[in-house]
């Protein structure tokens, strides 16, 4: 463990949390995409399969609960309880369009073709295009809630850090996973025009609004 | 360099 990659999680636990805070204290998941929440769910289900059969750490499989627990939370929050605000207008991106690359990319660049390796390598793909109906949804509306703008800039620092991460990973105990490190990237560079919105507009405390 | 098997990151 390094502080790059516990900064890193804390970013993702932080954007988990606020995410469910705002759907919970608004009791409303307006501007939120069930269909990335769909994903996220399935990220951390087809990755943390070994949570029962393979310990690393305590942290680690405290924090595979914690994700796992809190992105089915999320899902009821949206699809049964607070259903009735849930915005399935704008919520309109194919996740076939991103399930299925998904899945033949894991079935041609995979480091192992185990059934656990095939399943991490697919969440690791499906990881960096998973928030893509969610900026899609963005992008319809327009804007987002300034909460709803946290939980995008902690979620897309949370992989940013993972790549400093990585490097220092590299230089310190040669160790490097070039499956993540590119997705990784990819999915970095997707937060980019999202980054420079936030930083430029909410910021400085105006609203998060796309340009016209 | 080496991609560990095992994953030890979240």
């Amino acid at each position: 463990m390094n502080i790059f990659r516990l900064l890193g999680d804390i970013c993702h636990l932080v954007a988990i949390i606020v995410l469910l805070l705002k759907i919970w204290k608004t009791r409303s998941c307006a501007g939120i995409s069930g269909k990335s929440q769909i994903l996220f769910a399935l990220v951390y289900t087809t990755r943390y399969v070994d949570l029962f059969f393979t310990y690393v750490s305590l942290y680690n499989s405290v924090m595979k609960v914690i994700f796992l627990a809190s992105s089915y939370a999320t899902l009821y929050l949206i699809y049964v309880k607070f259903k009735a605000t849930y915005d399935f207008n704008h919520d309109t991106f194919r996740i076939e369009f991103l399930l299925i690359p998904c899945v033949i990319l894991s079935l041609l660049i995979t480091h192992d073709y185990s059934p656990v390796e095939l399943l991490w390598t697919f969440s690791i793909y499906l990881e960096a295009v998973a928030i893509l109906p969610q900026l899609f949804m963005v992008s319809k509306t327009g804007e987002a809630e300034t909460i709803t703008s946290h939980y995008l800039f902690a979620l897309g620092a949370y992989r940013a850090l993972y790549i400093v991460n990585w490097i220092y990973r590299y230089y310190t105990e040669s160790f490097i996973d070039g499956i993540a490190v590119v997705a990784g990237i990819i999915q970095t560079i997707l937060y980019a025009d999202f980054f420079y919105l936030y930083i430029t507009k909410v910021l400085k405390g105006k609203d998060f609004k796309l340009p016209a | 360099a080496i991609a560990k098997a095992s994953h030890d990151e979240l």
